[in-house]
Parts: C-alpha cells; structure tokens; sequence
C-alpha cells in the first residue's frame, strides 16, 4: 500500500 | 488603504466556491500586484494559490500591503448577497478589523454595504519552486472532473501516467478497475476542447482521488485546466482566468 505523503516534505516554509 | 472594484461579483464568489471545501481560514494578502491567498488544506497535502491580478480591477488602490485575515464560510456568507453582474467595492483601512464589501446593482437603484469582520490569521507560507515539469498536459475542465468523479466510486487512488501517447488515468478497487486514456489530440476548431501533452520524459505518480475532485469543484473558473506532472514531486493543477488564476499543489503517494 502507498502512504500520502505530505507538502512539507517537498515546500519549505519561507 | 485598500479599495479595490470588480465588475463582475461573480469573479469573486467563483474563486470562494472553488476552495471554500478546502481550505476554511486564509489571508487575502492585498499587495500592489493584486491580491493573493495561498493555504494549506489541514492535513498539509493539499494548498490552494490564488492570485487575482490588479489587471483584473476597475479599479486597484492598495497603498501598503494588507493581510485581510478571513474565514471563507463567513465571506461567503456574505457574497451570497451579491448578484454575479453586480459591481463589488472591496476596502480595508490599514491592519483593519473588518472589511467593507459594497455591491451596487447594473441598474444602480440598489447597494449593499457589509463589514466583514477579520481574523488575525497566523499562518506558514511555503516557498513553492519554480519547477521544469515533465508532462504539461492541457484538457477541458470538464474532462477532468468527469474521469475524476466516475475514477472515485471505483477506488481513492488514481495511477496518472503521462508518456507521448496520451495521458492515462488508472486505478484499482474492491469492486474491480478503470483506466481512462486521453490522445494527444489538439483540436484545431476549438483549442478548449483539445488534449495536449507537452512531454520532457514519461511520468507516472498517485494521487488521492478525494482531493482531485475537490479541486474540480475549480472547473466553472475555466473551460480549460493544465495539470503538471514530475516524478516524485507535487501535482499541480491550474485553472486560468483572465486575470489570475487557482492553482492546486497535491502531494503524491509514495511507494507501492
């Protein structure tokens, strides 16, 4: 099974 | 001070229609470019961009900028009083506490004034890359909602796979399987009708099926909708008005 993975993970904050 | 006028209401309510399910408190930040929101659905898979260019005003007045900090269930609450064709006046002191929305009528014998009453919204904005995709796949709106809608009563997940035939939407569930595939087929007649599919290398990612649908609810915004596919990175989703647009970020699922 797949995991979601999340945004952060690929944007970092400004 | 930020005084800002539609011609159309309905720019306005379309843009809060479209992401009001996603996202419930955000920051209308008011800058000389125009106004833009950007904002994470809860969970931090999802984030919406929003931009409605100054371009897109009749008229635009923001003399420094201004986070209008606002919860879209209350603001629709309060666009639902203005009519599609009715001119909107948007206007804010500076660090207000509330804003103003006035809706005047075409036939100028009726105008609305509300204040909106405004949240201090503290909120992480995300750097989001320029990024060189490798599939740009450019399909009517309503395409998309529909392979997404009929994908999502057969499984929560769906295989985007992007390669120089087409574009190809498959997904597995209880009660069996479904693939859509779309050729490349830019219609000459009416562009808005075609499929292109603009490919540096063949891509395949999962995605949720629950937030792509939500997403669509973005389709009345534009006939035409671009989604942008890299392997391992966000799928992007972007729905073009004359003078903005919604974007959509959606991060993949990962591993099999």
């Amino acid at each position: 099974t797949s995991t979601q993975a999340r945004l952060n993970d690929f944007f970092k904050p400004v | 001070m930020l005084e800002a006028r539609l011609e159309q209401s309905s720019v306005l309510k379309k843009v809060v229609d479209a992401i009001k399910d996603l996202v419930q408190d955000c920051n209308f930040d008011c800058n000389d470019s125009g106004i833009q929101l950007q904002a994470m659905d809860n969970s931090h898979v999802a984030l919406v961009a929003m931009h409605l260019k100054t371009e897109g005003f009749a008229l635009y007045r923001c003399d420094r900028n201004i986070a209008l900090g606002i919860n879209l269930v209350s603001l629709q609450k309060v666009l639902r009083a203005a009519q599609n064709e009715d001119v909107m006046t948007l206007k804010a002191e500076d660090s207000p506490d509330a804003l103003s929305l006035v809706f005047e009528n075409s036939e100028n014998d009726r105008i609305s004034e509300y204040d909106l009453k405004l949240m201090d919204i503290d909120q992480e904005h995300l750097g989001i890359p320029e990024t060189e995709y490798g599939a740009t796949v450019k399909m009517p709106s309503a395409e998309f909602q529909r392979i997404c809608r009929d994908l999502s009563l057969l499984s929560e997940s769906v295989a985007i796979e992007a390669t120089k035939e087409g574009i190809k939407f498959s997904c597995t569930g209880d009660i069996g399987k479904g693939a859509v595939t779309l050729r490349q087929n830019p219609n000459v007649e009416k562009p808005e009708l075609g499929t292109t599919i603009e490919l540096q290398e063949p891509v395949a990612l999962t995605f949720s099926l629950k937030y792509l649908v939500n997403f669509c609810k973005a389709s009345g915004l534009s006939n035409t909708v671009t989604i942008s596919l890299s392997n391992e990175v966000p799928l992007l989703i972007e729905y073009e008005m004359e003078h903005g647009y919604v974007r959509f970020y959606l991060a993949p699922k990962i591993g099999d």
